[in-house]
């Protein structure tokens, strides 16, 4: 099936979201 | 001005995840010291969490942290534990300042965002803060998944730079063994 898959540099990246 | 899209929508995780903390209260038992802080099933409540909490480096010694999926606790009796074993990777007194908090940080993120090829055979990863060698094990489900188990570990070593060798131990040899002791089912 399907997966949600975040690589490290994506979810670094939404380290500051307000 | 303007605000990016991404930072306008959550973003769900595969998975709901649990934050555990365990206390090292010498009034209570093993199990009463475990406790399960919170649950994350977004990546920004996961940095709303990561943010307002100390660091594994500045935990007091005898202190876990332990991040599982929902329903799975950070002990070997649990049914998803039961058959499975961890990829261990120990960590000098000298490397806490240097690496303890960014391998912690890294493997987090490898689970939460499913980066292995066998993410389904993840049930979580436990950092232990000790006198001598700090502690991060990644929990797997079964240990007779061979190919499974070394995918895993040789994402591990490959994402955090690891240049020397890991093993894979089965929790039912930990449980009778100290973790020096103990025998690797497989080295990558």
């Amino acid at each position: 099936g399907t997966r949600i898959v975040y690589e490290r540099s994506y979810l670094m990246s939404l380290r500051q979201s307000p | 001005g303007e605000i990016p899209l991404d930072f306008t929508i959550k973003h769900p995780l595969q998975n709901t995840w649990s934050l555990w903390f365990y206390d090292n209260d010498r009034t209570k038992t093993w199990e009463e010291n475990q406790i399960e802080l919170t649950t994350f099933d977004c990546v920004e409540d996961f940095w709303r969490l990561y943010h307002h909490i100390k660091q594994p480096s500045e935990l007091r010694q005898g202190h876990d942290y332990a991040v599982f999926k929902q329903g799975i606790r950070p002990m070997w009796e649990d049914d998803a534990n039961k058959m499975g074993g961890r990829w261990l990777i120990s960590l000098e007194k000298k490397q806490r300042n240097s690496d303890l908090d960014r391998f912690w940080l890294d493997v987090i993120l490898l689970l939460i965002g499913e980066n292995f090829d066998h993410s389904e055979e993840i049930c979580g990863a436990v950092v232990n803060v000790r006198g001598k060698l700090d502690k991060i094990g990644v929990w797997t489900a079964d240990t007779s998944k061979q190919q499974a188990n070394l995918e895993i570990g040789r994402k591990l070593k490959e994402s955090l730079g690891i240049h020397g060798k890991i093993g894979f131990q089965l929790h039912r040899d930990t449980m009778v063994k100290h973790s020096s002791a103990t025998k690797n089912l497989y080295t990558v």
